[in-house]
């Protein structure tokens, strides 16, 4: 594995006194392997490469017993800080209804991390409702509702009535009633369909959320990033969750997104089941993109 | 300019750039550029443009095709949807379904995904639109059960097309793999010659782990055809020819849409302009 390829590439130039920028560089080339190899997007790698170089260059490498080890170290360290960096705690009130939107494209995993966040928060003492504003997939109100019945999460829905309708009214009802958190499905869309994106704008408008979350999922390749820059640019996003993560995708999607969109990510879907839901720990996560 | 024909580093870089954003996979790109600048050296290729369709024309190659047959002589003819999780193998299924429908052929859908919450709730209704056949069982039944009792139906209704869905199942859980075997056994056990086509769905946003799902899902129930799905989004789809390249597989369809037309015949040549724009 990684650590092993820059052990022998540092041990032939040990010799040689110096660690140049060429050895840095082949060593470099390996690293860019990996992450492509990971799916992360490829401009991101490039500048990744590019500022890993020059901390390495500066890095005491040749005075290290195992520069190979040494490398590797700055490699992930750079990598954990950029998936650490914009870590916060989720931000939700005391005294009033709290309010989260999933969005994200079709599959990704919103109505199943819907029902995770819900039972994930009434295990912190919340009052969760799940509003299933998703009119658009085929029995996506039979799923929501069968998640909540399960977990004995109530779940407010209206079949003859849009999301926008069943947004307003279901954060009336959530008020009125006295639920401390509203969890709100919507329906998957792409990102350049103009028409959903605005429905999806207007949504978030009337539901001014307390978290906006761009759900991703693990094995997503080059073109996430672009899509997750969409999102962000309609709704503002305020953090990212990866689901699948239970799977054996390297993950470097969640890279590509959290370098360019700049919001932490919040939590990693691991299962199918409501309770297959877990902090996110940017270690780990370096570990397993570099593979 | 270089030796080799009058294309520099800089060429070639940007159209390695190109094929990589494309999800092609970094092998994959690396040989194509390479087999791209035999092409060029050996034909003596000196304009860009001859050397983007040069490359069109390698990347068509490279991805085999071969669609539905349209006559299906074993009645019925049995095809199972096999795919990790949300990739689209439901909504296809669905789509299929209204494809063969207006063939003429008699359909029947079997919900062997007894797994997910709203699952077969979800195949009813496409088979609702279809006026396609249904069969199904309780939730948390055995899916080998249910795919023997569509088997068994379809037989005595005549069907001329039987389609199972199967739960989404990623393809490190062993587990699910082997409950997706011992589908597989039941029904060759019940129709020797079944299934007829196994088809993995993939989605056209994944990334180089589509090749472990193929791989994987190749080793264990052996897949006859691939399904790429949302290509009407912004991914290119590259990976697509690592798999037909790697497996040797033919994509038999892909999936542009939400809605039961939108399902179209794999077409390696408008595929690979889509992918180079
Ligand atoms: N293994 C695993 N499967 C997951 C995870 N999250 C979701 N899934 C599965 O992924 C599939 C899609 O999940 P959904 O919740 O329906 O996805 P969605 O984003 O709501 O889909 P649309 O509403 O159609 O856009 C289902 O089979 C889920 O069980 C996860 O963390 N791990
Ligand atoms: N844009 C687009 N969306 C698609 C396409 N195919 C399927 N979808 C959508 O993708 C989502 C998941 O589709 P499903 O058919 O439920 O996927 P699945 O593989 O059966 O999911 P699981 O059974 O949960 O594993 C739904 O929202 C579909 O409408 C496609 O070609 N284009
Ligand atoms: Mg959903
Ligand atoms: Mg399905």
């Amino acid at each position: 594995e990684l650590t092993n390829r820059f052990e022998s590439i540092f041990k032939k130039i040990r010799g040689q006194g110096k660690i140049s920028e060429e050895n840095i560089a082949e060593a470099m080339r390996d690293v860019k392997r990996a992450l492509l190899e990971a799916d992360v997007n490829y401009k991101v790698v490039k500048k990744f490469t590019a500022d890993v170089s020059a901390k390495a260059l500066g890095a005491d490498i040749l005075s290290s017993i195992t520069p190979g080890q040494q490398f590797v170290k700055v490699v992930y360290d750079e990598l954990a800080a950029l998936m650490g960096g914009n870590a916060r705690a989720i931000r939700f009130h005391t005294n009033r209804l709290n309010i989260v939107v999933l969005a994200g494209l079709q599959g990704s995993g919103k109505t199943t991390t819907c029902a995770k966040l819900a039972l994930h928060f009434r295990k912190q003492g919340h009052r969760p409702l799940l509003i299933a504003c998703d009119t658009h997939r085929v029995a996506a109100i039979d799923q929501l509702d069968t998640l909540g019945k399960s977990l004995e999460i109530p779940v407010f829905s209206d079949r003859a009535k849009s999301p926008l309708e069943i947004c307003r009214e279901g954060l009336a009802f959530a008020q009125r009633e006295g639920f401390s958190l509203a969890v709100i499905d919507t329906a998957g869309r792409l990102h350049i369909d103009a028409d959903m994106m605005a429905e999806l704008k207007a949504l978030c408008a009337a539901a001014k959320p307390d978290e906006t979350f761009f759900v991703a999922d693990a094995m997503a390749g080059q073109d996430a990033v672009n899509v997750a820059k969409e999102f962000h640019k309609e709704i503002k996003l305020s953090g990212v969750i990866l689901t699948k993560m239970d799977g054996d995708s390297r993950g470097g999607a969640a890279l590509s997104i959290l370098d360019v969109i700049g919001v932490p990510l919040q939590f990693i879907g691991v299962g199918e089941k409501p309770d297959g839901l877990e902090l996110f720990y940017p270690e780990r996560m370096a570990s397993r993109i570099l593979g | 300019s270089g030796a080799s024909g009058s294309f520099d580093d800089r060429f070639y870089d940007a159209l390695e750039d190109a094929l990589i954003l494309a999800d092609i996979g970094l092998e994959t790109s690396t040989d194509l550029i390479a087999r791209l600048k035999s092409e060029i050296a050996g034909r003596g290729i000196t304009t860009p443009a001859a050397a983007y369709a040069a490359l069109k024309t390698l990347l068509a190659g490279d991805l085999a095709v071969t669609k539905l047959p349209d006559e299906f002589p074993p009645k019925p003819w049995v095809i199972l949807v096999v795919g990790v999780n949300g990739v689209g193998k439901t909504t296809t299924i669905g789509k299929l379904a209204g494809e063969f429908g207006a063939a003429g052929k008699k359909v029947m859908l079997g919900a062997a995904d007894t797994f997910r919450a709203g699952a077969v709730e979800q195949l009813k209704i496409w088979a609702q639109r279809t006026k396609a056949d249904f069969v199904f069982q309780q939730d948390g039944a055995d899916p080998a059960s249910v795919a023997f009792d569509a088997m068994e139906a379809s037989k005595a209704r005549g069907i001329d097309v039987l389609i199972l869905d199967t739960a989404g199942r990623l393809q490190n859980k062993t587990n699910l793999m082997n409950e997706l075997s011992k589908i597989v056994r039941v029904i060759k056990r019940n129709l020797p010659q079944a299934p007829n086509e196994v088809l993995l769905v993939v989605d056209a946003t994944t990334g180089q782990n589509a090749l472990n799902q193929a791989r994987v899902f190749n080793e264990i129930i052996g897949v006859t055809g691939f399904v790429i799905t949302k290509l009407d989004g912004t991914s290119k789809g590259g990976i697509a020819v690592a798999l037909s390249k790697n497996f040797g597989i033919p994509v038999r369809k892909i999936g542009v849409g939400e809605g039961v037309d939108d399902l179209q015949n794999f077409d390696p040549v408008s595929y690979v302009d889509a992918l180079l724009g």
